[in-house]
């Protein structure tokens, strides 16, 4: 399994 | 100038330990309404929220906005040095190089000061979206941890399982499996020990043991925790900080290849 980076779910503002 | 005081330092104590194991460094953002910190751990895996609010503070006072950046180890070392008993107050200058750490005994005969430099931080910040969960959850924080902790024997995940009838925890590797179910508290005499669960559609994730592990040192925070779930969005871990704000810990899930 893998892991995504918690960025790619939230906008960067 | 920036002043805030808690009557016991060990609120910020605990704080201090809740964030150590993900963070090497955070900007903390005084305001008005507060004090808040975002900032994710070193992987970008998990996100860290902390909002301690000015009404909670037993002295707060911020003449404008200021973007402190810490050395969450250093000042994980200079909260070690207060006893819980004491009083902490922090304070800055406009503009600061530095942060003052002040402890004052419950007797008022030891007064210790701790004058830390800050950092300059590129700071990303993130938008987080208000989501309405599939699943809330709440337990006893110390249940959450123990079941970590002893699930973690078994494997480098741990797969969250909700539904209406209960939470289950399950954990898979070399050696064996293990599995942990509790059921929804039909009636619960105190509180702090019920497991409450709120469902829209059962939820199924899977979830690194070392970063539950990272989460569950906020356990002093609070009794109960909060897990906040959907299907391919970050689990939100939620402590309750008292009567003065909460910490939360956003973790993404773990995806088949």
């Amino acid at each position: 399994m893998s892991q995504r980076s918690i960025t790619s779910f939230f906008t960067r503002t | 100038m920036f002043e805030a005081r808690l009557a016991q330092s060990a609120i910020l104590k605990k704080v201090l330990e809740a964030v150590k194991d993900l963070l090497t460094e955070a900007t903390f953002e005084c305001s008005d309404s507060g004090i808040q910190v975002q900032a994710m751990d070193n992987a970008h895996v998990s996100l860290v929220s902390l909002n301690l609010r000015s009404d909670g503070f037993d002295k707060y006072r911020c003449d404008r906005n200021l973007s402190m950046g810490m050395n969450i180890g250093t000042m994980t070392k200079i909260l070690r040095c207060a006893s819980s008993e004491d009083t902490v107050t922090l304070r800055a200058w406009d503009n600061p190089d530095n942060i003052i750490f002040i402890f004052e005994s419950q007797n008022k005969e030891k007064l210790s000061e701790y004058e830390m430099k800050l950092i300059n931080m590129d700071q990303e910040h993130l938008g987080i979206p208000e989501t309405v969960y599939s699943c809330v959850v709440k337990m006893p924080s110390q249940e959450f941890a123990r079941i970590c902790k002893d699930l973690s024997q078994f494997g480098e995940a741990i797969t969250i399982a909700c539904s209406k009838e209960g939470i289950k925890f399950t954990a898979a590797g070399d050696y064996g499996n293990a599995n942990i179910k509790l059921a929804q508290t039909a009636e619960a005499d105190k509180e702090e020990e019920a497991v409450i669960i709120d469902m829209q559609e059962p939820v199924k994730l899977t979830f690194a043991c070392r970063y539950l592990n990272s989460f569950v040192k906020a356990t002093p925070l609070c009794a109960q925790v909060k897990l906040s779930m959907s299907g391919d969005v970050p689990l939100v871990c939620e402590y309750q900080i008292g009567d003065i704000g909460h910490i939360r810990y956003y973790l993404a899930p773990k995806i088949d290849d």
